[in-house]
């Protein structure tokens, strides 16, 4: 049996929208930790790794570890027909092929249920090893989202350089080639607003601006985006769901022939 | 010119 009740429903709705042009489908874990995902695109370029901890959740009953496999697409066009201040209840019963989004009014006055078939998805769960980042940037989550749109105008690449100076995103296409550089800036009113650099070695690496483009689609969880960055391997994009958890996008990056 | 790596070489199977 398992019974997940999220009162801040619009989370859940943020999460599919984030995803469901990135992965078809996916399984999702529930545990006594929390309900998680980890998926990765069909050209193995891009993972996503989600977690929503058991505690953030209103009420959170999942008897033994259980996953479930969706196809995001009509997971999101369920979570659609969910009020963005509605309650969500998840409800799956044990060896059943369905589960059911339960979405309450927060008066209480209109309550739907949903029930959706899971399907059978073979996913390799993929060990993602700790490594060390050369550097780690973060930034108020819309201007990574506005620089990632308006250098996609411009190439179909980033390179994206971190020096002393601060972080660098360029790129070059038919029409002509743009930098956008972000200065360390931690003298601002609010933290979520501040960009700050933590910058143990230069880096440089090269990456494919549509995936980026996809994971800023998780602008709306998040205030602050983290960007992890090593050489010659895969940068790390993390938007921090308030007391809750945290989507993280891998990407691969391009590499120099 | 650049080529577009993957995850599975930096990923293993658990």
């Amino acid at each position: 049996m398992l019974e997940l009740r999220l009162v801040q429903g619009s989370l859940l709705k943020k999460v599919l929208e984030s995803i469901k042009d990135l992965v078809n489908d996916a399984n999702f874990d529930c545990s006594a930790t929390g309900f998680s995902l980890q998926a990765m695109d069909s050209s193995h370029v891009a993972l996503v790794a989600l977690l929503l901890r058991s505690e953030g959740f209103e009420h959170y009953r999942c008897d033994r570890n259980i996953s479930m496999g969706m196809n995001l697409g009509n997971m999101a066009k369920m979570l659609k027909c969910a009020g963005n201040d509605d309650i969500i209840t998840l409800k799956a019963d044990d060896g059943s092929d369905t589960v059911t989004f339960m979405f309450e009014s927060p008066t209480q006055d209109k309550i739907a249920d949903f029930e959706m078939r899971l399907m059978d998805i073979d996913s390799e769960h993929l060990g993602i090893p700790e490594a060390e980042y050369h550097a780690i940037l973060i930034m108020p989550s819309a201007e990574f989202a506005r620089i990632c749109k308006d250098l996609s105008s411009i190439g179909d690449t980033v390179v994206i350089s971190v020096t002393k100076e601060g972080v660098k995103f360029s790129t070059r296409g038919d029409i002509g080639t743009a930098n956008v550089v972000c200065r360390q800036n931690t003298t601002v009113d609010k933290p979520e607003e501040a960009t700050v650099i933590e910058m143990p070695e230069p880096v440089s690496l090269t990456f494919a601006l549509r995936y980026l483009n996809s994971f800023t689609k998780a602008t709306p969880l998040s205030n602050t985006v983290t960007i992890s960055l090593s050489s010659e391997i895969p940068v790390v994009v993390e938007y921090k769901i308030a007391e809750m958890g945290y989507i993280r996008f891998y990407l691969a990056p391009k590499i120099e022939e | 010119s650049s080529r577009q790596s993957t995850l599975d070489k930096f990923f293993q199977n658990s």
